[in-house]
């Protein structure tokens, strides 16, 4: 079989608010996480090591919604979630609401390889972190100015009731 | 959110997403991407990850709804992703894309917003990237 990666990093992107330096850079991360995710397939290893090593480009950028860059709670927190699914043996792993893992996808592969478990969530799901060997991050590391003043906006809107200014603050465009 | 699907050389898939959820959300809301079956999916024949509105991704288990499709009806990556990604989700009022990937190397990437960031590279080790619904 010929070897296939395909990526996404979300949808709801608005011309209006992509500047041109942070389109460039958006296309220059994509480009990265296609040649890290394509390097595991030459090299022979599973699809889902390919799909692991995209998807951990893309949270390790800041420009995208998961890991660093990650948008904030009304309480001002990162929540991660993850989750990836291996087709030949139909195993799967996940992870929810975690807030000092760096790369949730890597932690859902472990739940799944690793535990009896499809999915952990919280704090249960960073005990098993720390158990695995995975150290925790401190809750900062994954902060943007960019998606603080999204969550700050949005407080503002629904503060004066107004409808949000845009996709990403939108009530339910994450 | 994040996602990718992969088909390897021994012709198995996968699928994954990864996400920081959606701004301002409260009461420990968690949405599709974590959940098997609805932002993620793959078995034997096809591979999904979505991104958009996750509470109708979850109903509509949109994933695993994809696949199904595929499965069942015979239909192509493009036709199964289209009839839930750009006609029953929006139909039921929500919104967003997904990536989809059959085991005989057929790709799509449906959705119904004004971009979506998405990219594919082949055997042939050239990257292609879009952003926009023009690209």
């Amino acid at each position: 079989t010929s070897p296939l990666l395909v990526i996404h990093g979300g949808a709801g992107v608005e011309r209006k608010d992509l500047s041109p330096p942070e389109e460039k850079a958006a296309r220059a991360a994509l480009q990265a996480a296609l040649l890290k995710g394509h390097a595991a397939l030459a090299a022979g290893r599973p699809a889902l090591d390919a799909v692991t090593a995209a998807i951990t480009v893309l949270e390790d950028d800041p420009t995208f919604n998961a890991g660093k860059g990650a948008v904030f709670t009304h309480d001002g927190r990162n929540e991660l979630d993850a989750s990836l699914m291996d087709g030949a043996t139909q195993a799967a792993g996940a992870v929810a609401g975690v807030q000092r893992v760096r790369n949730p996808i890597q932690l859902a592969q472990r739940v799944m390889q690793k535990s009896p478990h499809v999915m952990m969530v919280g704090q249960g799901a960073e005990a098993f972190a720390v158990e695995q060997g995975i150290a925790l991050v401190d809750p900062s590391y994954f902060r943007t100015d960019k998606r603080w003043q999204q969550l700050q906006r949005a407080l503002k809107e629904e503060a004066g009731g107004q409808a949000h200014a845009d996709l990403e603050t939108a009530r339910h465009f994450g | 959110t994040v996602g990718a699907v992969a088909l390897d050389a021994q012709g198995h898939l996968a699928a994954g997403t990864s996400t920081g959820g959606m701004t301002n959300k409260r009461y420990g809301r968690v949405g599709d991407s974590p959940i098997i079956g609805a932002g993620t999916w793959a078995d034997a024949r096809c591979a999904v990850s979505g991104t958009g509105w996750g509470e109708y991704y979850i109903r509509t288990a949109a994933a695993h709804e994809i696949c199904a499709r595929m499965r069942y009806l015979g239909q192509t990556p493009e036709q199964a992703g289209k009839g839930v990604i750009n006609e029953a989700i929006p139909q039921m009022g929500g919104d967003g894309g997904a990536i989809v990937l059959s085991a005989d190397g057929k790709a799509a990437t449906p959705f119904n917003t004004q971009g979506m960031y998405r990219g594919w590279i082949g055997a042939d080790g050239v990257p292609h990237v879009a952003i926009f619904a023009s690209e």
